[in-house]
């Protein structure tokens, strides 16, 4: 693991007095070496590791941990540093109902997401709606249904034929008459540079009016975790990130990547296809993770 | 890595950073960065050109050579393929695809619904038979897998089919037992004839990073993959974890999905591949 490598990479630190340019050289490199290996974007890496030795400059040799032991530290925290602040759940409006629009690439883990945050919201005794505003895919309605209907919340489906920023619409109209609150609306799968898609979802946005603007990612997302978050971003104004799949062996860097490119909180992570695989993100973990 | 650069420090800087950013992962970019400052050693590489060149050249040479056609002339009838792979990487829609570009060939092709377990997973195949001209083998959600299976070989092979095409569901390769599930498909046709499943194709979403070397390594160990389907490359995603796949394991890519209609499904053709690399 990378403490041991650290390990063997520091042992002439041992006498030493303190963490020198030279004497940590071949330590960042291990780092950023375990970093690429966990997906974290490259120019990200480059710029996490350009920090961690800022900080590990001039500092003392700690006599109480092996050398390894203490350059993972440095690192980890820098991580959960990174990853760490922002709030963990959406932002519930004062004037219901709370809007949430579910966004991100094909095959992520929207839908899913979507009837996973119907069951959470259900389970706080809350009344949810999701709104199935994926005309694209097929049976993709039909997924939120029957997906809807197992953990016992309710399913706007639009008229055949309508636009998806008209079944928002006609889906507000619907949670307002019927008090359902929150609104959690699901949108298809989409690439960000695909124009006329991100000007559907642009328009779906403005007929919903978010107070929370979700981006799914799949945890095994690598390089270009960086270009879809932040082309969303852009297009959209994200409010949170919710990684998915964390249930696979991926090591997760998208999470150090998207959250470096976009400044916006992991909210939650999903870990499972099961309707309650659903858990609140913690930094401290997914910083282990990514380190290896 | 455009025209008429000197070659300097700064651009080998920049080669790293392309081929780190396709997600050829840290291994295959050693490897390829190896080759590179092995001709700058050699006092090889003059202009940048020569350093596009070093590098097409060692990326094709791991690639290989471009795959045999995954229904050759004269395969015996049914041919049976069989598509494994995480969640999300396009497995249902591929099969659509390869229902559409079979039948358009004039084959008879079947399509097995073998995802038994994900919310209207049938359904979302049904329409895809539908839109293909394929003929669907379907039985309740929650029907064992392997029964489906074993039941749509029944019927390709009374009805002559050219082509047998079975969806699997999603699942992740570090969970033992739904490996365990993919792995009695294959048997199921392998007890019916022992060189079933003539194909057995891991679907990997283009996105992905370095996993998708771990999830070749699994797929591969539990059922013996003849190759891979690299999707949604009409992205920004670059897919070079697919190298790695190659060079560790041996597995082709075969196919590449560019797209979410039914025509969008291309031949896997190294040459373009590497050129997106490099840009
Ligand atoms: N193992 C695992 N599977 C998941 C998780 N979240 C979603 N999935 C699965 O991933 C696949 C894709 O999920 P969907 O919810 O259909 O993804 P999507 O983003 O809505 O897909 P599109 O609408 O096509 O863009 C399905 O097989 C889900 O069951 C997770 O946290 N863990
Ligand atoms: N842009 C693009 N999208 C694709 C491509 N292939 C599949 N998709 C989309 O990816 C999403 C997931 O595709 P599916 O075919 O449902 O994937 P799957 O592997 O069967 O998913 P599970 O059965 O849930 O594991 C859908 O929205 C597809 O339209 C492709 O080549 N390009
Ligand atoms: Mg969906
Ligand atoms: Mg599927």
């Amino acid at each position: 693991n990378l403490t041991a490598r650290l390990d063997e990479t520091l042992r002439r630190l041992r006498g030493q007095g303190k963490l020198s340019e030279a004497n940590i050289a071949e330590a960042l490199r291990e780092v950023r070496r375990a970093l690429l290996e966990a997906d974290v974007n490259f120019k990200v890496a480059k710029e996490f590791i350009a920090e961690v030795r800022e900080e590990a400059i001039g500092l003392a040799v700690a006599k109480t941990v092996s050398p390894g032991q203490q350059f993972v530290k440095i690192v980890h925290d820098h991580l959960v540093q990174l990853l760490g602040t922002g709030s963990r759940d959406i932002a519930f409006a004062t004037k219901p109902p709370t809007r949430v629009l579910v966004v991100g690439l094909q095959g992520s883990g929207k839908t899913t997401l979507v009837a996973k945050l119907g069951l959470r919201y259900r389970q706080q005794g809350r009344r949810p709606l999701l709104v199935a505003c994926d005309i694209h895919r097929p049976a993709a309605i039909d997924q939120l249904e029957v997906l809807g209907k197992s953990v016992g919340v309710e399913v706007f489906r639009g008229e055949s034929g309508a636009a998806a920023e008209e079944i928002a619409r006609d889906a507000l109209d619907r949670a307002r008459g019927d008090g359902f609150d929150p609104v959690i609306v699901d949108t298809a799968g989409r690439l960000h540079i695909d124009a006329g898609m991100m000007q559907e979802v642009a328009e779906v946005k403005k007929a919903v009016k978010p107070h929370e603007v979700l981006f799914v990612a799949d945890a095994m997302t690598g390089q270009d975790a960086v270009q879809s978050a932040k082309a969303f971003d852009e297009a959209l104004g994200l409010d949170g990130v919710v990684l998915t799949k964390m249930d696979g062996d991926a090591r997760g860097g998208a999470a150090i990547s998207i959250r470096a490119v976009t400044g916006k909180p992991i909210k939650f992570i999903g870990v499972g296809e099961k309707l309650n695989a659903l858990e609140s993100f913690h930094p401290d973990r997914v910083a282990s993770r990514i380190l290896g | 890595l455009g025209a008429g650069r000197r070659v300097d420090d700064a651009l080998l800087d920049e080669v790293e950073e392309v081929l780190y950013e396709a997600d050829l992962g840290v291994e295959a970019c050693e490897q390829v960065l190896d080759a590179l400052r092995e001709q700058a050693r050699a006092q090889r590489l003059r202009a940048v050109e020569d350093v596009v060149a070093v590098l097409r050249e060692e990326l094709l040479r791991l690639l290989g050579e471009p795959p045999p056609p995954l229904l050759p002339a004269g395969a015996t009838r049914p041919r049976v393929i069989v598509l494994v792979g995480v969640n999300g990487a396009g497995k249902t829609t591929t099969i659509g695809k390869l229902a559409a570009r079979y039948g358009a060939e004039g084959k008879r092709v079947i399509v097995a619904a073998a995802d038994t377990f994900r919310a209207a997973a049938i359904d979302q195949l049904a329409v895809w038979a539908e839109r293909s001209g394929a003929e669907i083998v379907r039985q309740d959600p929650g029907t064992d897998p392997a029964a489906v299976v074993f039941d749509a070989l029944t019927a390709a092979r009374a009805r002559g089919a050219d082509l047998l095409l079975v969806d699997t569901a999603g699942r992740l390769h570090n969970k033992a037992n739904l490996m365990a599930e993919v792995q009695k498909i294959r048997r199921v046709l392998q007890r019916a004839d022992p060189t079933m499943p003539h194909e057995t194709l891991l679907v990997i979403d283009g996105v992905t990073g370095q996993n998708g070397l771990l999830q070749a390594r699994g797929f591969h160990a539990a059922m013996g993959l003849t190759g891979v389907v690299l999707t949604k490359l009409d992205g920004t995603a670059k897919g070079g974890v697919v190298v790695a796949v190659k060079t560790e394991l041996g597995v082709p890519v075969r196919l590449v999905g560019v797209g979410e209609a039914l025509d969008d499904l291309q031949d896997f053709v190294p040459r373009a591949f590497v050129d997106e690399i490099l840009g």
